[in-house]
């Protein structure tokens, strides 16, 4: 089941890294934290490596806002599978922002566009970004591949505040993946 | 080595406009 990275034509913008989209619909009344079915759930949407392929999927998947509750947005770097496991997440963590229905398609574009751009200038400390809809907020979070760098984990927290533009009172939750692992819950 | 950036008016740009580059 490898996916190939997709190649840039003459005239189109390379990305800096190429990535990965994944769509995971949670299984209504079923609670398994069990490895396999995520997987099982968790399905690859496509792959971007120029700009132009990332608006093509991008202006064609469901926004946010259109999406039923349950529904989770991944975008992730080729070659990192969106979870904890993964040899490239498992000692990472992720930022969490908890946001109101209104501005979270906004507020995810936002993340998505300063990701892709890379905005962050954290090396390759970024691994990627979800939304999860939920019935009440949406969620979005950015995953990065070292939980214990402060100062890391400190400049993804700025520059999310930055391009999020988010009110002041807005609470974001850094938690580092072996800890949801633990007390098996992500949020 | 050199990274690639683009800012958010960018990459908007590219969406509005793909062939104009």
């Amino acid at each position: 089941d490898k996916i190939a990275v997709p190649d840039v034509p003459e005239g189109e913008h390379r990305l800096q890294y190429s990535y990965s989209l994944w769509f995971m619909q949670r299984g209504r009344g079923s609670v398994s934290s069990a490895t396999s079915d995520y997987e099982d759930q968790i399905k690859h949407v496509g792959a971007f490596s120029s700009v132009e392929q990332f608006w093509s999927y991008y202006c064609h998947i469901a926004h946010p806002s259109d999406l039923p509750p349950h529904c989770d947005i991944h975008v992730f770097k080729m070659g990192i599978k969106p979870m904890w496991e993964d040899t490239a997440n498992k000692d990472g963590g992720k930022w969490i922002v908890r946001l109101r229905k209104e501005i979270s398609s906004r507020s995810w574009e936002n993340l998505l566009l300063a990701m892709l751009g890379e905005q962050f200038i954290v090396g390759n400390e970024i691994c990627g970004a979800v939304i999860s809809v939920r019935p009440t907020e949406d969620i979005v979070s950015i995953w990065n591949r070292t939980a214990s760098n402060d100062s890391i984990v400190g400049k993804i927290r700025d520059t999310l505040q930055r391009i999020l533009q988010l009110p002041s009172q807005t609470i974001m939750e850094y938690k580092a993946h072996d800890q949801s692992l633990k007390d098996k819950s992500s949020f | 080595g050199t990274r690639i950036i683009y800012d958010r008016k960018m990459l908007l740009q590219l969406r509005d406009s793909p062939y104009s580059r």
